[in-house]
């Protein structure tokens, strides 16, 4: 494992921040921002229709919450999924009114995994295949503003996840950083590991969109659902994080 | 703006000036003054909040003034919150079987 990785070093890889407005639809932009990711690693960059797994969904009530894998499910029964350009997002599912058929297929996944509960081998997978989803407690994001957020099971119940986010990296802060915030001095500094990731809040929360999160102790119950897509073939291709 | 501020409960100028500031920053109206003193107690209680989080957090992150600032607690977990997610049994984790999805 690197002691550093950011997928969004790589152009191309990373779509722009998205705002899901008052959807509950982070499990799919969470989807598709893993999609988007390991289709332009492995292929070509491509942004892809969030509204089209709403739409298409099997209980079609996206707006109200969902899995990661439901995103997934749906890709995989349409056969791919269309551009985000072609069917855009629009705030709101409508009910039996899929419009897949209608459009040209952009991406398309083999399958999808789960990883394990391990925060290294989170790491491993991350800086060797790209982006994967994770589910996490979203309590303390309401006032969050910058740095690396690290909290007790106390104040961020890893058992209670309630938002899907982007992985998309990972790296630890500068002393730069550190002795900004505390009383540091840099004999006694030790780096605080994190993750960044990716939110689905527009560009205008958090630093600029993203967030970074304690990396190590399972914070917010990170390491409780990791699932990524699949969009290689047989072999698996493994590629450098940045 | 004078008409609002008369109708609020008492509160420092320097919070309603804060409370202005985040309304231009984040495009927030009220349709009405007991709907905005509302809004700016909730505001109030989350800067409170954001300071707790702030003397208790043990990273380098900082707290305050969010899009989510003049949103309760239980309003921000129902608009944002996914809870379909947050219901689910620990213990009914979901594992994907590839090789079946491999078939053709």
């Amino acid at each position: 494992v690197p002691s550093t990785c950011d997928w969004r070093k790589a152009a191309g890889i990373i779509s722009p921040i998205k705002n899901q407005e008052n959807c509950k639809c982070c499990w799919a932009m969470a989807a598709a921002g893993n999609i988007e990711a390991l289709w332009s690693i492995n292929y070509w960059p491509v942004e892809i229709s969030v509204q089209e797994m709403l739409d298409c969904a099997r209980c079609g009530d996206g707006c109200e919450g969902g899995f990661v894998w439901d995103a997934y499910v749906t890709v995989l029964n349409q056969s791919g999924v269309a551009s985000e350009k072609d069917y855009p997002f629009e705030g709101q599912a409508k009910l039996h009114r899929c419009l897949a058929k209608k459009y040209k297929t952009v991406a398309w996944i083999q399958d999808f995994i789960m990883l394990p509960s391990d925060e290294q081998e989170i790491a491993s997978y991350l800086a060797t295949h790209g982006p994967i989803t994770v589910t996490i407690n979203m309590k303390m994001l309401q006032h969050y503003q910058k740095g690396v957020l690290k909290a007790k099971p106390t104040m961020c119940d890893p058992q209670h996840v309630d938002h899907c986010v982007l992985l998309v990296g990972f790296g630890k802060s500068s002393i730069e950083e550190d002795i900004r915030v505390e009383t540091v001095s840099s004999r006694s500094h030790r780096p605080t590991p994190y993750w960044i990731v990716k939110n689905s809040w527009g560009a205008n929360w958090g630093e600029e969109g993203y967030f970074r999160l304690y990396r190590g102790a399972n914070t917010c119950g990170i390491t409780k659902y990791p699932l990524t897509a699949r969009v290689n073939q047989q072999v698996e291709q493994q590629v450098s994080c940045p | 703006d004078a008409l609002q501020t008369q109708d609020v409960h008492p509160q420092p100028l320097e919070l309603i000036e804060v409370f202005k500031l985040f309304q231009i920053h984040f495009n927030r109206s009220y349709s009405n003054p007991a709907e905005y003193a509302h809004r700016l107690d909730i505001f109030a209680h989350n800067l409170a909040q954001a300071q707790q989080l702030q003397e208790e957090d043990l990273g380098t992150a900082e707290f305050g003034v969010t899009p989510f600032s003049d949103l309760t607690e239980e309003e921000f977990g129902q608009l944002y919150g996914n809870q379909k997610a947050a219901k689910m049994n620990p213990g009914m984790g979901i594992k994907a079987e590839p090789e079946k999805w491999r078939k053709p």
